[in-house]
């Protein structure tokens, strides 16, 4: 399963 | 966080703060596109509508609250000080830059992580970025005499963007989640634009003369 990294970016 | 990210956020701050020392300092906003400045707070504002909702690091609150606040109040600066609205070179920022937002908005709806309010406004606040500056880049184009400050501001932008590709590549072999297309593909295209800006800005440094950008 190909997991979505958080969105910790600005 | 690695170096890259940092490095990328710095001269992203950076770049507000140059800008807001030309605005609050100098009193001036001459060869800075209001078009350009509008579209970065209706980016932030899409962007950080996660907020109050999902806490990742003080970092990262304080960052989005400091762009937030620092884009809404150039556009304030820009439209309502009775000083700093003056310099502003209306006749040469004439980019259509509400065009650029539909199409944005339809992209996000058709091409996003999840169909969710809060990540199709995600995707739709990178496609603007990836095109907010636009109305900036044609404005340059279209003064004579670019200041110190102006040409600065747009160098630092463009100098976050290119740190943040290596960001993305440095974390795509550290992390092995970490994917997201989205903002790779658009962040690819906006780093693009900045090229031939990067290309006569370096030119100009090297040979030591005033920054003009050709018609």
């Amino acid at each position: 399963e190909c997991l979505i990294a958080p969105k910790d970016e600005l | 966080m690695n170096a890259f990210r940092l490095a990328g956020d710095m001269t992203h701050l950076l770049s507000v703060v140059v800008l807001l020392l030309k605005i609050h300092t100098i009193k001036s906003c001459a060869g800075i596109s209001l078009k350009t400045q509008e579209l970065y707070a209706l980016v932030f504002a899409a962007r950080y509508l996660d907020l109050f909702i999902h806490f990742i690091s003080l970092y990262n609150t304080v960052m989005k609250l400091v762009f937030l606040a620092s884009s809404f109040s150039i556009v304030w600066y820009m439209r309502r000080h009775k000083i700093v609205r003056r310099t502003y070179d209306k006749d040469h920022d004439t980019f259509r830059h509400h065009f650029l937002v539909l199409p944005c908005l339809a992209l996000a709806l058709l091409i996003n992580e999840r169909f969710t309010f809060r990540e199709v406004m995600w995707a739709f606040s990178i496609y603007l970025e990836a095109v907010a500056i636009l109305p900036q880049l044609v404005l340059l184009q279209r003064t004579r005499n670019i200041d110190n400050l102006t040409g600065q501001y747009v160098f630092f932008l463009g100098a976050y963007r290119v740190l943040y590709i290596l960001n993305w590549i440095y974390r795509y072999f550290t992390e092995p989640h970490f994917v997201h297309w989205i903002s790779w593909v658009a962040g690819i295209v906006q780093t693009l634009l900045y090229a031939d800006f990067f290309y006569y800005y370096i030119m100009s440094w090297k040979n030591n003369v005033k920054l003009e950008l050709p018609a």
